[in-house]
Parts: structure tokens; C-alpha cells; sequence
């Protein structure tokens, strides 16, 4: 089952490394970051990852919601990893207006192995076809929810959001979603 | 399995963005690195990449092995990935001595995604044990090579180094495998 060996990949080679110092980074942003500070609102220094069903994922954020603007980047976190020297990681800040134009920022990405499951699904050698694709992503959901759930270390510093398949015809509705939660 | 999903989000998520072109960052890397030049050897301008039976991968390759020194790293590559502005991937090139003390230069790294097997069969969360771990690794590497096979922009453009588990004694013995592919 792909989506469980995914999940599990990006927790023990991403989560886990990242998320127990995410806060720390983000009040370091918001030291250097004066107009920034203001607009996290309560609970929302935390990780937002997005859960596309559809595995229709963007390069940037701002290409499906104009209400959606990059901000900057947080401060690069650098390790060494498997032999490479200095691996960087990072997450990106964006401001995000609500409907009454109000901006909000909080940091936020796509669950990069979807991509994976997306293009596995395009790759007619990978065994995979857009039937299974769903099911797997539900299975991704619920494997992470999971993982994340049982580890002390990550508790409380992230929100996942599952994006359903309603949202075709509101322009709005990714902003909609990473501000409800 | 496991080690399926692993292999394809390895390709489709880091091989076949940065294998096509590494021959000119590895040219790009010479014009800027005089005393390196001379010291690619011939078909050296690929990516070595180290695939340990027993998934035990350390941080920096000279942990392993004296006759490998970090030199440099190529130049960064950025991409917009996910939400990611501007997310960083890079390699590292090392100096390897061969038994006569000549230098090597090469571009090498361990498969990351074997961390992630390492780990789950660390964690009992994970339903993985040991005995498993040994098959995902094989099959980690079948579906690698056949997906690589397969890969018309990345054909010849990498070496897969199977690393067995009778070197515990030769502390030469990554140096050894890398020269000798
Ligand atoms: N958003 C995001 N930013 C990151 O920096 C990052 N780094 C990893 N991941 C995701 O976490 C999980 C575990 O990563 P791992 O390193 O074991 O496998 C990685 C790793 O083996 C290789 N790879 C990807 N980016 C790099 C990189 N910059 N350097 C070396 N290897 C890399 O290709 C695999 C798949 O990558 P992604 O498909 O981008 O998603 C990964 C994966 O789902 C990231 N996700």
C-alpha cells in the first residue's frame, strides 16, 4: 500500500525533523518580520499541510486563490542528511485575506507525496490508476492523522486539511479552507 | 509494500527533476573549482548512489570511511514545489583516495528514502520488522533499476551501488565500492 509507506516517509524524513522547532522559527520570523507579527492569529503557529483529494497540486499557492499572497520564506533549517552536506529545508509564509479583507499569515504547503500518488497515477508503468489514487489519499489521511496523533513531539503544531472535490466554482475556496481551520 | 511507493517517490520526486541536468552543474562546479577538474575520471559524471542492505546510513560519508573527504557542493538547484518557494536540493561532492592516495572526485549520497525503512522498523508503530526490512531494500532497488531503466532523461546519468553486509571489517570498504564502479 503506497499511501502507508508515504505517510510514514514524510513523518520520520520531514515532520518529525521540522515541526518540533516550528514555532521557535516562526517567533524568530516575526522578530525580523515586524508587520507580520501582528497577523498570526491564536493557534495558528503551526504547520498547515493541505490534502488535496484530487491530488491537484500547484506550484505556488497564490496560482488557485488570488486571496492568497506569498509572504517570505521562514529561516532555512540546514542538516545533514545521508551524505549530503547542509540538506535545506524550509516552509513559506503566506498572508491570507478572508472575506473582509483582513490578512491573516500562517505557514502553510501541500503534502508533497501526493505528487507522488498523482504522477504515479499518470505513469503507466507504475501499476496505479485515478480509482485507486483516491483511495489511496484516504488512506494517506488516516495513516498520518495516525502517526501524528501517537507522537508527543509533533503534538499540536499542525493542522491537516483535507481539500474536497466542491471547490471547482469558488475562487475563494482554498483561502476559505486554510482560514476555517 | 513499502519500498514500491519509496522507489517511485525517490524518481519522481528527486531523480528525474535533477538528473538531467547534472552533467552541467558537475561542468558549472569544474569551471569554478580549478583543482578539482582534473579529477573526474572518465564516465565519473553521474550520481553515485549508495544502497545499503542494512539500511545503515550515516550523516557524512567520512564517518564511514577515512578515504573519503568532503570537497564541495554543486550549486543549488530551486524549485517551486507544493507551496515551497524556492525549496533548496543539492549535492554534495566528495574526494575519495584510492589505495595508491590518487583523488576522485564524484558526486555521492545515500538513497534517503532507505532512512525511512531504517526508521519503521525501528518504530513498532509501523508493523515492519527487520526481516522485512532486508526484502524492502531488494525490492527497493529492483523497482529503482527498472524505473531508471525505463527513464529516457536519466539513462546513464546515475550508478546504483548495492553495498553488502561483508564490510564490517574493511574500513575501506565504501571508498573500495564507489572506485570500483
Ligand atoms: N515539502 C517538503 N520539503 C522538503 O524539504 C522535504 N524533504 C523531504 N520531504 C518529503 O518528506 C518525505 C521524506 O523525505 P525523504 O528525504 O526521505 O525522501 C525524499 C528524498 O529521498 C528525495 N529528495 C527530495 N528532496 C531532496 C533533497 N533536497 N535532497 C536530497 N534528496 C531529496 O526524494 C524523496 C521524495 O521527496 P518528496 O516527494 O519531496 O517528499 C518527501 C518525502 O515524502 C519534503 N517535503
Amino acid at each position: 500500500n503506497v499511501a502507508h509507506g508515504l505517510a510514514w516517509s514524510f513523518y520520520l524524513g520531514y515532520l518529525q525533523l521540522l515541526l518540533p522547532c516550528l514555532e521557535d522559527s516562526i517567533i524568530a520570523f516575526c522578530a525580523t518580520h515586524q508587520a507580520s507579527s501582528p497577523l498570526w492569529g491564536r493557534g495558528s503557529k503551526k504547520l498547515f499541510i493541505l490534502i488535496p483529494l484530487d491530488t491537484n497540486i500547484p506550484d505556488k499557492l497564490e496560482e488557485v486563490d488570488d486571496n492568497i499572497r506569498f509572504y517570505d520564506n521562514l529561516p532555512n533549517k540546514e542538516l545533514n542528511r545521508a551524505g549530503i552536506q547542509g540538506r535545506v529545508y524550509k516552509h513559506s509564509v503566506y498572508r491570507v485575506h478572508d472575506e473582509h479583507g483582513r490578512g491573516h499569515d500562517c505557514v502553510v504547503e501541500y503534502a508533497t507525496p501526493l505528487l507522488t500518488l498523482y504522477r504515479m497515477s499518470q505513469d503507466r508503468g507504475a501499476g496505479f490508476g485515478e480509482p485507486e489514487r483516491r483511495q489511496q489519499v484516504l488512506l494517506f489521511y488516516r495513516t498520518l492523522q495516525e502517526i501524528l496523533g501517537q507522537s508527543l513531539e509533533c503534538r499540536n503544531r499542525y493542522r491537516l486539511i483535507m481539500l474536497n472535490d466542491e471547490r471547482k466554482d469558488d475562487p475563494h475556496f482554498l483561502s476559505k479552507a486554510i482560514l476555517g481551520h
